[in-house]
């Protein structure tokens, strides 16, 4: 499909058949090979491990987005906004997060959010038993944004360091649902100025180029300050985040590892990239 | 949409008589990048393309006074065929209770399908029976008991201490009794590369032997669907698929992915989070979604 002077058909194709098995993308796949006959063709003529070794150090580059560590002096309680499509693994990623806080010694408060689904809350009552984070829940069917408004106003009153706020799933494609979520983090402002200090899209590593739409329109909703790629433990590479993070700007902040509360790692772009050709 | 591409590059290619093999080349790539952008399995698109170049690069084509059309009626053709020509039907003719098991992976959609089945069901004269066989994710149980106090039907009262295979084989003997004619089995999420979860699935196949086994896969699943359908059916052996979320805007390559490499049916599609929005699958539908 793409010509290059430096690596023969084989072995650009062997390169392209990685990169798009790893769900990169056509459009991120065809900027990635331009780069290898721009860029790396010309100056390693001869070595290819030379071309894949210069082809990971780009990819790297495109995720390493400057993020600023998590400002818990300055806001108290931090407040965190947990946002995404059906199933991808907001209200478990929400319990992972509230055991990693809790170690370092933080009091958290979980907002049960999603009060559409059946037993979410439920859920979310587990993880809460489970890390010693307090649960602020309301009725099943009940306003998702007065539950958060409750969940920030007892973290204030009982001087909590963090507020995890779980949403229930939607397509980015459903303008009400979207539109709910916007009525929600402009109630987290009525709550608290500056709320939500964060606002993550949590993402399927087995999600194909759909990822894309859906960092697009979360982000046009709500301005994403991260991203965490969960199901990573699975066959799927994730490497639609490569084209998000090249085009948004958005940092992924985690990823998911498991089904455990201890299954969450820090987002390490070396290893990423590393696992993207093993 | 990919007609409208191909329209494009057949329109270049008008004024120069008759078509050449290096112009049949090209219009394969544009079908090539389409199915890729349409979260197509890389191997599978390799496949698709070498069966529609053998028929593109033929008289059907060549010898042709409107090769563009031909060409798209070819890869429409060749695409529809591989979707499965026509529906699939879920299969429950045995003596009752008969049972139908769901697996998957984490989040696909499980849960939602048993329910929504179950209203299928339901409104066909039959009496369904749910059995909650997740005791692995917090409150699984509970999501399922919920949705049959929704749908008036009878749930098994599973706790997360029993083991899987037990809580299937006591539901079946409770079927029995209480005349409940088909039995849908929610199992947990679990990867295909899960040894011990993927043998927790053989192992409640062979207590309960299922009618039907259907893989339910999210569609907007990636490359990645080719990996999952293929250790399901090899380890376990899948009669159809239910695709779900297809009221988003993926454009669901991972059908044709599932269908090409395990041969099976589709026989529904998941079009949204209550209990009526389930479909039978249209595969030339779904052909014209991967398009574009
Ligand atoms: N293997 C694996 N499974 C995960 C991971 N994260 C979440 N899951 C599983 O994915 C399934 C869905 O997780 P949830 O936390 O319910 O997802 P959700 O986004 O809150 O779902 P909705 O609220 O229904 O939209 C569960 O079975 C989780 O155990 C992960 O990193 N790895
Ligand atoms: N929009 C939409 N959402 C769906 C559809 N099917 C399921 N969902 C949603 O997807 C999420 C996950 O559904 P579940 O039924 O919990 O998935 P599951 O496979 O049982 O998950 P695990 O048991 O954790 O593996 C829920 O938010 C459902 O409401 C569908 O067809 N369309
Ligand atoms: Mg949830
Ligand atoms: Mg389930």
């Amino acid at each position: 499909m793409f010509g290059s002077k430096a690596l023969d058909d084989d072995e650009l194709e062997e390169i392209e058949e990685i990169l798009f098995t790893a769900d990169i993308g056509v459009k991120t796949a065809q900027k990635l090979l331009e780069y290898i006959e721009k860029e790396l063709s010309r100056k390693d003529k001869s070595r290819p491990e030379k071309i894949l070794g210069g082809l990971q150090e780009k990819i790297r580059s495109m995720l390493s987005i400057e993020t600023k560590p998590l400002d818990f002096e300055s806001n108290k309680p931090l407040v965190i906004l947990v946002v995404g499509v059906n199933g991808t693994g907001k209200t478990t990623t929400i319990g992972k997060l509230a055991m990693r806080f809790t170690d370092e010694g933080k009091k958290v408060i979980l907002a049960a959010g999603d009060t559409f689904r059946a037993a979410a809350a439920e859920q979310l009552q587990v993880w809460a038993e489970r890390t010693g984070a307090q649960l602020i829940r309301g009725q099943e069917g009940g306003d998702p944004g007065a539950v958060v408004y409750d969940a920030i106003s007892a973290a204030k009153s009982q001087n909590a360091d963090l507020v995890i706020a779980d949403t229930a799933g939607r397509l980015h494609t459903k303008v009400n649902l979207v539109e709910e979520l916007k009525k929600i983090h402009r109630v987290c402002g009525k709550a608290m100025p500056g709320a939500p200090h964060e606002v993550w899209l949590v993402l399927d590593a087995t999600t194909g180029q759909n990822a894309i739409n859906q960092a697009k329109q979360f982000h046009k909703a709500l301005e994403l300050t991260g991203m965490i790629l969960t199901k990573l433990d699975g066959t799927a590479k994730g490497g639609v985040i490569i084209g998000i993070a090249d085009t948004f700007g958005i940092p992924v902040r985690f990823i998911g590892i498991g089904e455990q509360a201890a299954d969450l790692r820090r987002f390490d772009s070396e290893a990423f990239v590393k696992a993207l050709f093993t | 949409s990919l007609s409208d591409k191909l329209g494009l590059t057949f329109k270049r290619l008008k004024g120069h008589g008759k078509l050449s093999e290096s112009n049949i080349k090209d219009a394969l790539r544009d079908v090539r990048i389409n199915l890729l952008e349409a979260d197509v399995n890389y191997r599978v698109v390799k496949d698709f393309i070498a069966s529609v170049k053998k028929r593109a690069m033929g008289k059907e084509v060549l010898a042709s006074l409107t090769p563009g059309q031909q060409f798209i009626k070819i890869v429409n053709e060749e695409l529809i065929s591989l979707m499965g020509g026509k529906a699939g039907e879920l299969d429950l003719a045995a003596r009752p209770p008969v049972a139908v098991m769901l697996c998957g992976l984490q989040g696909s959609g499980k849960t939602t399908s048993v329910g929504k089945l179950a209203h299928m069901l339901k409104k066909m004269g039959r009496r369904p029976y749910l059995v909650p066989a997740d005791v692995y994710r917090p409150a699984a149980i509970e999501q399922l008991t919920k949705l049959a106090g929704d749908l008036d039907v009878p749930v098994f009262p599973s706790t997360t201490g029993q083991d899987p295979v037990e809580i299937c084989r006591q539901a079946m003997e409770k079927a029995e009794v209480q005349n409940n004619d088909v039995v849908l089995l929610d199992t947990a999420g679990r990867l295909h590369v899960d040894e011990d979860l993927m043998q927790e699935l053989l192992n409640i196949k062979r207590e309960i032997q299922p009618k039907q086994i259907l893989l339910v896969a999210d569609s907007m699943t990636g490359q990645d669907a080719v990996n999952v359908a293929e250790r399901f059916d090899e380890d376990l052996g899948v009669d159809g698929v239910i695709l779900t979320k297809t009221d988003g805007d993926a454009r669901g390559g991972a059908a044709l992915s599932i269908k090409a490499v395990t041969g099976k049916p589709i026989l529904f599609v998941g079009t949204g989070e209550r209990m009526d929005a389930m479909e039978a699958f249209h595969p030339d539908r779904m052909a014209g979604r991967i398009l574009g």
